[in-house]
């Protein structure tokens, strides 16, 4: 399983939250306007974060939050 | 398994229920207006309860609680 | 597998029943208006119980017993 | 694989049916009008028999007996 | 593989066959009208037999033997 | 993988033919008008005969031989 | 994977032919007008040789050779 | 994995190649003009060459040389 | 994984390229205009190249190159 | 899981980022105009970052930042 | 997995990338014009690369660099 984030702004945070019993911020990306990552989930991380403008594409769509 | 949940306000809460013989709350995390989450079931995650204005992009299209 | 539970009232119940050779109430999880509830079938769940106005989402599009 | 059950009166039964050589009775649970039960078929469960006017939603669509 | 069976009178009887080399009847449920049983196939069946008025949902849509 | 046969006549058979280095016929179900037969290839039946009107649904739709 | 063989004529064969470094026939059953064969591949059988005036439904929809 | 061959004239070859370092023809089965044959990839043959006029249905449609 | 080559003329050749550390040909099949030739990826073979006029359907529909 | 990523000016860098506890970026591929590169998540890379303007192929439909 | 190359002018290059911690190029195929390559990803290639002008077909439908 992946998703695609595209930055609609500089400084767009993509934030990988820890698997596991605990629940923490371990990995924070940041992206530029325009720049695209694209992520998976893994044995290291089971929830994602996205703070600031972008676009994610995913199983379920476009979800927008500009 | 994984859905999207779009804060529509301030203190949304994505609140993870553990998986077992118990179910009680391990980690609720506090969402701001606009940002999105990501999140998977997990082998500690069974149930997830969301609280607050949200929307769910899920296998089952939409879901909105506004 | 995994289904979504939106109250439509307060006090809505989402009932896990125990899996094996027993059927019994092992959590009833209590939803006021407007939360939403995603659970899975699990090793100690293996039929659910819903009592109250809900809105169920599920592969079979949606339940609705208002 | 799982289905719904949801009640259209009160007393009706969702009853389940020993996996195995013999086929018997193990549960029967009973539900008031508008209750909702989400079942899977499991280990100790292989056939499920519904007494009583209900709605059944399922991969073959709706099943009414009402 | 699970399918539906409807009854639509009574006496209807669904017959579970036995698996393996030998082929017999190893339990006959009856059914009232508008009682429904919904049925696996299993370890211990493998072939089943619909006697009486009934509607079948399965992978296939509906069969009416009225 | 299963299919249904609904017999259209008396005196319909339902034939398993032996899965292995030798083809043989193992068991013959006979069925009256109307009856319905839900039926498995399994681990002692690969091949499987039928003679007399009938109607069966399979994955790939209906076939008559009315 | 199994398809469905219908005989249009009297003495329509359907002819299994050996798995392994060798290829020829084991067996050949034969079918009266109208009779259905519903056959799969198996661990002694893979490729299967129809001579005669059938019908042929498979993955690949309807065969016809009449 | 299968597909049918169905010979539009008499002579119609259907060549399996070995599969392995070594590619060689190791099986050719003749087919007269309205003879199907239903054949799979298997452990021996990777690789499968059509001469002569033949209609294959595959999971691609039809491919016709005629 | 297969696909289907069409020889639109003569002298096509479907060329095994070697699965490993080392890319280099393993067997040049030949194809006379309209021979037709089913091929699967092998242990052996992790890319074909198709030199010569030739139709080949695959997952992705028709790739000509005439 | 792979997608595929078309440059549309010079300079376009496709980065990967490490699998595991640690997230850092262990290759950048630059592309030049026009040029294309499929990649895969792997074993090593499960987060990639696309910087430049480029146009991306997934199971999600097309993603441009230009 | 797979996708087709097809080479629209002379010196198209299908680059493999290495599998693995170190990400170098291992095989370069050269395609003439017209000239048709269908590739997998592989336990050696985890990227693959494209320089000249080229048609490719994939999951995702075509891409065009010309
Ligand atoms: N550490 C949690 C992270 C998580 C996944 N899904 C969640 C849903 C809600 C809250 C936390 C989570 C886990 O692996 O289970
Ligand atoms: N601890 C429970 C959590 C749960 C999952 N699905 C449920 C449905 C109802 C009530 C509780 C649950 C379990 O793992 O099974
Ligand atoms: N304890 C039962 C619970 C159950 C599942 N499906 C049912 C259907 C009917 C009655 C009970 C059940 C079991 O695991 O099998
Ligand atoms: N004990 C039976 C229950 C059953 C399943 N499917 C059936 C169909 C017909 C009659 C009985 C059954 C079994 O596990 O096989
Ligand atoms: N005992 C048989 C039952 C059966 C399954 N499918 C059949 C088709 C025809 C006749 C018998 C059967 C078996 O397990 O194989
Ligand atoms: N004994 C044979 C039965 C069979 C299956 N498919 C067939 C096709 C043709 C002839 C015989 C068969 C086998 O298991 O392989
Ligand atoms: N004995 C051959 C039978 C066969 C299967 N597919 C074929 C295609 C062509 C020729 C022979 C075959 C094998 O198992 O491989
Ligand atoms: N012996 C080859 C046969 C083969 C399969 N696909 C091919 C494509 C091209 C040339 C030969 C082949 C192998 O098993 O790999
Ligand atoms: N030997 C290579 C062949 C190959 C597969 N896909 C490729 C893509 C590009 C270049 C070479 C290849 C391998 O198995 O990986
Ligand atoms: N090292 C991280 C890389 C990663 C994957 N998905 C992510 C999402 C957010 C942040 C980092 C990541 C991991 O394997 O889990
Ligand atoms: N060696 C890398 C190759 C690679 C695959 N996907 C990538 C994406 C970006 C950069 C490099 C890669 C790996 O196996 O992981």
């Amino acid at each position: 399983d992946y998703f695609i984030v595209k930055a609609l702004e500089n400084g767009v945070q993509v934030i990988g939250l820890t698997r596991g019993t605990d629940t923490r911020f371990h990995h924070a990306e940041k992206l530029d306007e325009n720049e695209i990552m694209v992520v998976q989930f893994t044995e290291h991380t089971s929830a994602i974060k996205i703070k600031g403008k972008a676009i994610i594409q995913s199983n379920f769509g476009e979800t927008r939050n500009d």
